[in-house]
């Protein structure tokens, strides 16, 4: 564990803690979309399906049990509670366009070809697209809130700062992660557009906007 | 050797 994985994780739990925060306080979930909630769910499920079987550490426990219990709790609240709110008809990227190829993928490119190792592999992959549903409904609305942007923020930090982890994991413990790193930079890429956004108009107190 | 990778990452 270093400080870069460290501060990564935490931006990934204040992301989901900002998420959760927002669906309560304004009692919607306008502008998130469920597609790209349940894709994490199920990258969740099948990264995670070695709890059942290694240890690694209780820090490591409690964090999967958090995952995958939060974004379950995510989409009751989408699905049930917060159901009226979501808006179907925004929210029209064809998952199967992700999940297909990552599993196709994940089936070649893997470390083993083995059941648990195929899925850890599929997981990561989808990861690194997962988000593109909700990056979609923003382009075809055009803006988003401004706690919305700070959750996409935060969720794009945590795979950010998972980089300067993997260099210093290179560095002092000699190993790589080829799927991980190569995933994780695409998964980082796909987000410059808009950190960009972010931090020129979000950060300076303005709405998000896009360009018409 | 990534043989038997333990993934230790979340």
């Amino acid at each position: 564990m270093n400080i870069f994985r460290l501060l990564g994780d935490l931006a990934h739990l204040a992301s989901i803690f900002i998420l959760v925060h927002k669906m309560h306080t304004t009692r919607s979930c306008r502008g998130i979309s469920f597609k790209t909630q349940a894709l994490y769910v199920l990258v969740f499920l099948t990264r995670y399906i070695d709890l059942l079987y290694t240890w690694i550490s209780l820090y490591n426990f409690v964090m999967k049990v958090f995952f995958i219990s939060s974004s379950g709790y995510i989409l009751y609240l989408m699905k049930y509670r917060f159901r009226p709110t979501h808006d179907p008809s925004l929210d029209t990227f064809k998952v199967e366009y992700l999940v297909g190829p990552c599993f196709v993928l994940a089936l070649i490119f893997n470390y083993r070809f083995e059941v648990t190792e195929i899925l850890w592999t599929f997981s990561i992959y989808l990861e690194a697209v997962a988000i593109f549903p909700q990056l979609f409904m923003m382009q075809r609305t055009g803006e988003a809130e401004t706690i919305t942007t700070h959750y996409l923020a935060a969720l794009g930090a945590y795979r950010a700062l998972y980089i300067p982890n993997w260099i210093y994991r290179y560095f002092t413990e000699g190993t790589v992660d080829p799927i991980a790193v190569v995933a994780g930079i695409v998964q980082t890429g796909l987000y410059l557009d808009f950190f960009y956004v972010y931090v020129t108009k979000v950060l300076q107190g303005q709405k998000f906007e896009l360009p018409a | 050797d990534q043989g038997n990778a333990v993934h230790d990452e979340l």
